[in-house]
């Protein structure tokens, strides 16, 4: 079994929960905060079996979708450009996606 | 040693948390939520010995009850029967609970 | 790559969250609860590369700190002296590190 472990931005985290769950994956939310940005996003958790993770992965593909934020002066800019006004445009993935081994499940 | 995520019910979570620590095991709580009944759950994180897992296993099996929940009709219901006024009756297990292997543990 | 969850302290957690920024680390803040202690508390979690384990952790040293708190008599106190008034003191870390291992990263 996988444990993916997965950041969304706020504005998919509806939607890909409720097509995981139409997928038949089973999905735990969690309110979470960019460190950047220092928005809300989502982190999600999801125990499947090894086969599953493709089709996990192709959801989150189709449902979470890469934006441009602009944002008032953050700490650092290394990965956006800088505008007239102070503002920087930073562009926010879809989902990043951790997937990490489980050495074992258990519902108790 | 190994990393402990378990997915309780928040009926459970405070009776389980306090066995745990009474037990001698470091707890942090997370508050989540189910993708499928929408419900407010409660996401625990146990890092603890290899040989403390089983007894930590123990106190959620004692602790954390199977519940039948009534939810208006959800998306999906795969796993569960109909009754006659548009509900579903939805078994939630009493805890959920992945064991990760820890490479390297700190407190700094 | 390698998932590194942290626990540090509420007061610590924007100075910290701002260090590990600024010195180019991604990073997701959740926050969470203390299992003995029941205040509030940040949990990190931080995808990195393996070689940038040892700095991510030089950070967590530098920005945490260890403090006593004083709490009215938790459930145990096997780690901490009791004063007169009925309360106790414990030592809380800095930040408590875990480490574990990514198979597979991806940004969709
Ligand atoms: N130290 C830094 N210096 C310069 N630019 C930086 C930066 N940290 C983040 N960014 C940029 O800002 C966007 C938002 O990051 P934030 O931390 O708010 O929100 C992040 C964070 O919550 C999470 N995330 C991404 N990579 C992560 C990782 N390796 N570990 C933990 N969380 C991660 O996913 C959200 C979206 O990330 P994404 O990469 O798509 O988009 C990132 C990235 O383009
Ligand atoms: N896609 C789906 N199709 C049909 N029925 C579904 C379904 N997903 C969940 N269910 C059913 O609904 C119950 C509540 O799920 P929920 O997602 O709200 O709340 C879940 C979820 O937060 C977490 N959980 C369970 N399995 C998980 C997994 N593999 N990965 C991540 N979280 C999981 O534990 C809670 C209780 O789960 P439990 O299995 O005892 O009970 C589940 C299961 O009986
Ligand atoms: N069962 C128990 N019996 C006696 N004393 C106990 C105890 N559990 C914790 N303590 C003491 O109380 C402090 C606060 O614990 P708390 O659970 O509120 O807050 C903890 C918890 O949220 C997290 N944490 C520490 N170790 C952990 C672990 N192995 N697994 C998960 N979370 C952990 O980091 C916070 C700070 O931990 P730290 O070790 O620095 O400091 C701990 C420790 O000195």
């Amino acid at each position: 079994m996988k444990l993916i472990v997965a950041v969304v931005q706020n504005r998919d985290a509806d939607t890909t929960v409720d097509a995981l769950i139409t997928g038949g994956y089973h999905v735990t939310r969690l309110a979470s905060t960019g460190g950047f940005l220092r928005e809300g996003n989502t982190t999600l958790l999801m125990g499947l079996e090894d086969a599953q993770v493709d089709g996990a992965l192709q959801v989150l593909q189709r449902y979470c979708h890469r934006r441009r934020h602009y944002t008032p002066m953050p700490l650092v800019g290394a990965e956006s450009g800088f505008d007239l006004h102070g503002h920087i445009e930073v562009e926010v993935g879809g989902a990043t996606v951790f997937v990490l081994h489980i050495e074992h499940f258990e519902q108790v």
